[in-house]
């Protein structure tokens, strides 16, 4: 199925 | 010391409620180019970003940077204090702990102070990198909004299409399916009720239309939204506040295991 990725997955911290 | 003073006060009132149900607390980071904010929402999924250019306030002035720590609920709850038609100034002192909305009504003949506690917050600010995304589309934010809430009332998650002929929405839930396509409409008379399409890849993502909806609260901001896409990752749904700067909306697609 499908997962909801998290957004911090996607951009580091700065 | 920081003061902005804002001709057009709705524009503050209206991005309070656009986020103040996505996002608690939140520092408003104030530098000489103005008011920047980020943030996540509480479960990480979404992240809002905001600008407001120095240049599209009447007066503005910020001797140091300041993050202002600030709970968004008391903050709507003290805008909701000013006229539509006021204008708002900002001010906060450099080391102090409280700031100041001071409300004037268009005639002058109303001054209004309200001073709100602010509050230590440590945030954590993600690098957004500059991205070529294979698809923007840009459509009536009304539109957007009536998609997405349409859609809502039948399923969970959206998956959102962009080909040249067009952006497509479906989803499915128990009572059944739904799919609507906007097609590129560069046709119509005012500029504002336009779709256009700006594709250089086909692109399909999944995403939780309970955020989508959420971001739609931003609708008064902007008679038109941005949707870009790219493949594997966030959407960024972005209203330009005009004059000033935007708020941007990024939400993290579903991905399939």
């Amino acid at each position: 199925g499908v997962s909801q990725r998290s957004i911090n997955s996607f951009f580091a911290p700065k | 010391m920081f003061e902005g003073r804002l001709l057009q006060g709705s524009l503050l009132k209206k991005v309070l409620e656009a986020i103040k149900d996505l996002v608690t607390d939140t520092n408003f980071d104030c530098s000489e180019t103005g008011i920047a904010l980020q943030a996540m929402d509480s479960s990480h999924v979404a992240l809002v970003s905001l600008l407001l250019k120095d240049t599209g306030f009447d007066h503005f002035r910020c001797d140091r940077n300041l993050a202002l720590g600030i709970n968004l609920q008391n903050m709507s709850k003290m805008l909701k204090c000013a006229g539509n038609d006021d204008i708002i100034t900002l001010k906060a002192e450099d080391e102090g702990d409280t700031i100041t909305f001071m409300f004037e009504s268009p005639n002058q003949d109303k001054i209004s102070d309200f001073e709100m506690k602010l509050m230590d917050i440590d945030s954590e600010h993600l690098g957004i990198p500059d991205t070529d995304y294979q698809a923007i589309v840009t459509m009536p934010s009304a539109e957007f909004q009536r998609i997405v809430r349409d859609l809502s009332s039948i399923g969970d998650t959206a998956v959102i299409g962009v080909t040249k002929e067009g952006i497509s929405f479906s989803t499915g839930g128990d009572i059944g399916k739904a799919n609507i396509v906007c097609r590129q409409n560069t046709n119509v008379d005012k500029e504002e009720d336009q779709t256009t399409v700006e594709i250089h890849e086909p692109v399909s993502l999944t995403f939780a239309l309970r955020y989508l909806n959420s971001f739609t609260k931003a609708t008064a901001l902007s008679p038109q939204v941005t949707l870009s896409l790219s493949k594997e990752l966030p959407i960024v749904v972005e209203y330009k506040i005009e004059k000033m700067g935007f708020l941007r909306f990024y939400l993290a697609p579903k991905i399939e295991e």
